[in-house]
């Protein structure tokens, strides 16, 4: 049974598409056989993975017409990555997903045979910045989340939201098993007081909630993507590959991956 | 007869509120009447003035129950800048928009009596990062917008989506009148290969369309909003102070403000 964790939060530009690429990577290195499915008509998940686009090849097939969503899955050249991507119609998305009776699982439905097909023991959704059905499904069909938060102050303000909406999925019974697997520091830069300050100010107000790996703002996080490549191939020995490779060790333990 | 300018881009924090607070402050010293409203259900520009989020104080009201939008506007400590900001229920706008016949034009229907009152001479938006209704209805009520894009590849990669959908929006009558202001380059930061190559292949790609100014990338632009101030409040000696002066005249200039 693989475990389905989401990379969300509605604040946007915060290292959600960063960090569900890295950490993917990071399991598929520990051996962990993992999917990533990019839910954010932006496709930076799978452009920054070094894939294209393709028509019928994301999950839009499987809502709008019913169609396998586990066919849909591509083994990329990393073992134990495969990837569901993006494409350019994923835009109407969100106008599909109103169209269902039940709207608000949808992905749960669609999910379910790859979670249980025995594939996969890590399944990353990479959401898009907002709160809307595309993120609420990805919620009530995870059975953990992740909220990237890069360390400045707007991006602390809307901490609150996406712990209060996750919190009132649970509550409202649309996933009671929803749990939250930790808020992940992101873009901390040791040369400010801000990052300081914001770090100081989360771990202590959500004690225990916090992973202890942060990801330091490096440009090199910013230039992988534009090759296509993850950090562990593009900079294999710098700081932000130590800090996902931690951050894969943290999770995979959390969650009883390995 | 006031000029709507939206500060619209689908992707993530690439500087849409930063730009849209700053702009708006930089127009109100150069003695431009400006209104600033807040748009995103996370009310960071609201918050970034120095503001609270205050029920019934957003267009929720004017959305769904036809409330008078011009008595929201209040008038800030700064002359000449009056914001109408963000309430925690503003998440549920895009929802009201749905129900209504006319869902493209609603804002359009209510920014009327504000852009024809006589009292304003700029209405900056303040979008969420996304491309649904409350983003699109922004766009049909404006003369022009202004795409914000931090000088990276992921934010590059999403530059055609946005022209592309404004473009629509004209094409198909929705907004006959409307136009691309500039592109804006954010978060440039000089010692970075990245930066510079980002800003050639936009500046080569779209010619004329990129605003002369950029802004740099400070972490004073990331502090000021902690403490509710505009940079000109915050930092007004430092380069991001001088860089959205520059923007406001250039964009002053360019919409025939003064
Ligand atoms: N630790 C880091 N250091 C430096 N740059 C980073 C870091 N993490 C991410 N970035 C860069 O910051 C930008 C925003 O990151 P990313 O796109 O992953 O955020 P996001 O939350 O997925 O954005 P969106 O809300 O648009 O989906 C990207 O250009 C990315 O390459
Ligand atoms: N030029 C800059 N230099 C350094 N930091 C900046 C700069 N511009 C904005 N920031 C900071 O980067 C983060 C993202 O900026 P901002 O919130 O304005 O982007 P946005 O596009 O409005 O985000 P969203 O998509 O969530 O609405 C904020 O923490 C902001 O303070
Ligand atoms: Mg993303
Ligand atoms: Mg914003």
């Amino acid at each position: 049974q693989a475990t389905i964790i989401s990379i969300a939060n509605q604040k946007g530009g915060v290292g959600k598409t960063t960090t569900a690429v890295n950490l993917a990577a990071a399991l598929a290195a520990a051996r962990v056989p993992t999917l990533l499915i990019d839910l954010d008509p932006q496709g930076n998940a799978t452009s920054a993975l070094g894939y294209e686009k393709k028509e019928g090849g994301s999950i839009l097939g499987a809502v709008r017409d019913a169609e396998d969503l586990a066919g849909k899955a591509i083994a990329t050249r990393i073992a134990n990555l495969s990837l569901i991507g993006a494409e350019t119609d994923l835009a109407s998305l969100e106008v599909e997903l109103q169209r269902k009776e039940n709207y608000l699982h949808q992905f749960k439905k669609h999910f379910a045979p790859l979670a249980q097909g025995g594939k996969y023991r890590a399944i990353l959704l990479d959401c898009p910045p907002s709160l809307g059905l595309i993120s609420m499904n990805a919620l009530a069909a995870s059975n953990t989340y992740i909220v990237t938060m890069q360390c400045e102050y707007l991006a602390m303000e809307g901490l609150g939201q996406i712990l209060k909406v996750a919190g009132s999925l649970k509550d409202a019974g649309a996933n009671p098993d929803l749990e939250l697997a930790g808020i992940l520091l992101t873009m901390y830069d040791a040369r400010t007081n801000l990052s300081r300050q914001v770090e100081d100010e989360v771990r202590k107000h959500l004690a225990g909630k916090v992973f202890k790996t942060t990801i330091p703002r490096t440009v090199r996080l910013a230039e992988a993507p534009s090759f296509g490549r993850t950090i562990f191939e593009y900079d294999p020995f710098g700081p932000a590959a130590a800090a996902y490779k931690a951050l894969g060790k943290e999770v995979a333990k959390a969650l009883g991956l390995k």
